[in-house]
């Protein structure tokens, strides 16, 4: 594997100053942030983009005021079972999933703006023991849940207001599918990862499994990102988010890994790991966008990728309200959304 | 990546895999 010979490159010291505070938001109702998001909302005519927070009892909407403020426009009510997790609609206008459940995701509701009745609504979209959700690119939806006899893996669409007929089912691997990324620029192909750190690949039209991969890899239940198709190769981004520190791979987070689909033999392209001083256990969560990478650390600090370059490029401290929670990158790698645990979302020009 | 490392790479893989695949 050849991101294992590589040896890491590090900024000596990767600075904040790559990363501009531009405005906070802070959500005084709010007493505990689970996620937070942006989404293409329209009003008097003007799409914007907005930020939606989500606590565990309730979503918000804002959008954006002169000078780099934030209003809040509109605040779900949601009932007993707790918000897990914000799911973004990549093209989507006036609409944004989200998941609720106690330790997995029991069902996905959809928050959207209803012109006819001019009101804010949520309709519910899909119930069960969902593993994963990903949202796609024309308004769709794919998720993996499991029954105790067998695993379901779906591509529904959605309308303006909830769930539309259109639905398809796809062939479902043996093994829990644990995280789903698009093959950008390729409508119909979609990508998981499974438990047992396999790569599948799916022809959502047809809804047929087309290859099963194995990441090659020591550590279990990597988790893609992102995946794009170039030159006859599908490049799949991967995170570890349960590696631990070795002397060949050092502590990687990433990995860009180029498979061949036709023969399913991989080899790595790049890999970045942590800033130093950040051994042990890595990282909490994170996300891709383009070819940047963020991710909070256990140290309670945020690390900045550039994926192309293997370089951990800014890293944003704790600060003085304590440790970062969430990052999330707006709709281009070009901001970047950090929260805590009390509610405050801070919106940094990278 | 060298062609040797991969095996044969096809640019249409997402067709060809497709049509060989069960339905």
């Amino acid at each position: 594997d050849v991101a294992e010979q590589l040896t890491p490159v590090l900024l000596s010291d990767p600075r904040e100053e790559s990363l501009q505070l531009v405005s906070k938001l802070k959500d005084s109702s709010s007493s505990c942030a689970v996620d937070v998001s942006t989404v293409w909302w329209e009003a008097a005519g003007s799409r914007e983009l907005s930020v939606v927070t989500a606590c565990e009892s309730s979503v918000s909407l804002w959008k954006p005021l002169a000078s780099d403020c934030w209003a809040k426009v509109y605040t779900w009510q949601l009932g007993e079972i707790p918000v897990i997790q914000i799911v973004a609609l990549p093209d989507a206008c006036n609409l944004v999933c989200i998941a609720l459940g106690d330790l997995e995701i029991g069902e996905i509701r959809l928050l959207f703006y209803s012109s006819e009745n001019d009101s804010f609504k949520q309709s519910l979209v899909k119930t069960g023991n969902i593993k994963a959700v990903l949202g796609l690119k024309d308004r769709r939806l794919v998720s993996s849940s499991r029954t105790v006899q067998e695993q379901q893996v779906e591509v529904l669409s959605l309308s303006e207001t909830g769930r539309s007929k259109d639905g398809q089912t796809l062939m479902a691997p043996e093994e829990t599918v644990l995280a789903f990324a698009e093959v950008e620029d390729m409508r119909d192909a979609l990508v998981g990862t499974t438990v047992v750190n396999s790569i599948v690949i799916w022809n959502v039209k047809t809804g047929q499994l087309l290859k099963k991969m194995h990441v090659g890899y020591p550590y279990p239940a990597s988790i893609c990102h992102r995946a794009y198709a170039d030159s006859g190769l599908l490049f799949v981004v991967l995170s570890h988010p349960h590696a631990k520190e070795s002397e060949s791979c050092g502590n990687p987070a990433f990995r860009v890994i180029a498979f061949n689909p036709k023969t399913a033999r991989s080899t790595g392209v790049m890999f970045s790991s942590l800033p130093p001083g950040h051994s042990g256990r890595q990282y909490l969560e994170g996300d891709v966008k383009d070819t940047s990478a963020a991710a909070v650390l256990t140290s309670g600090a945020i690390a900045v990728w550039d994926l192309q370059l293997g370089h951990c490029t800014a890293l944003l401290p704790p600060g003085p309200d304590g440790s970062w929670a969430l990052t999330r990158w707006a709709t281009s790698s070009a901001c970047l959304l950090a929260g805590q645990r009390d509610g405050t979302v801070c919106l940094y020009r990278y | 990546c060298s062609e040797s490392d991969l095996g044969p790479i096809s640019l249409n893989w997402f067709e060809e895999l497709s049509a060989e695949a069960p339905p």
